[in-house]
């Protein structure tokens, strides 16, 4: 464990917290897309698979569960929470994800590092992690500008992204044998992916005015 | 010696 990566999963931690309380606080999801927290959803669903087998540390095992239940959560409050669901905007959220999960599912079936179940899933939950932000970017630039609460559950999703990269090269530098494409790579194609989220949210943080993506 | 692996990571 490395202050990159113990900051980068802080960082996830409080993108979902922060999601999890507007949505509970305020009662609404405007401007949520359920379409990327769904397949949030199924990238944790396929990628903690493990979590009843192998035993890494009470760490890993506490945060998985927190990740796990938070997301489950918040696509529960936004299909079936009475009040919450009523702000959930479906004919703006059109994202056709299943254009996202076949395509990650594919490449997972052809690109990974052992032919195995649990295998093909991680490489898969990786790929689709990496895709999963778009319905939500997309949903962003059809509602033009975004409270801020939305920026900060982005901008926070991005951040750990981020720092995710740095642990990597941080590991590459100091264990040996610390060579691992498959998920570098849709680290860092789920980080570019941010890029131009972050510099709309730079700019809108310097004028300090709504956070405005152009059309 | 153990590949390291980022299975470790969440």
């Amino acid at each position: 464990m490395n202050i990159f990566r113990l900051a980068g999963d802080l960082t996830h931690l409080a993108s979902v917290l922060v999601l999890l309380l507007k949505i509970h606080t305020i009662k609404s999801c405007a401007g949520i897309s359920l379409k990327t927290q769904e397949l949030y959803a199924i990238v944790f669903a396929t990628r903690y698979l493990d979590l009843f087998t192998t035993y890494i540390s009470l760490y890993n095992t506490l945060m998985k569960l927190i990740f796990l239940g938070s997301s489950f959560s918040i696509v529960w409050y936004i299909r079936k929470h009475k009040i919450v669901r009523r702000s959930y905007d479906k004919d703006q959220d059109t994202f056709r994800h299943y254009f996202i999960v076949l395509p990650c599912f594919v490449l997972a079936l052809i690109i990974h590092e052992k032919f195995t179940v649990r295998e093909v899933l991680w490489a898969f939950s990786l790929y689709l992690e990496a895709v999963a932000i778009l319905p939500q970017l997309v949903l962003l630039q059809r509602t033009r500008n975004i409270d801020n609460l939305t920026g900060q559950y982005v901008f926070l999703l991005g951040a750990y992204r981020a720092l995710y990269i740095l642990n990597w090269i941080y590991r590459y530098f100091t264990e040996p044998h610390f060579v691992h494409w498959i998920t570098w790579i849709s680290g860092l194609v789920q980080t570019l992916l941010y890029a131009d989220f972050f510099y709309y949210y730079f700019q809108s943080m310097k004028n300090n005015g709504k956070l405005q993506l152009p059309a | 010696v153990k590949e390291a692996s980022t299975k470790d990571e969440l």
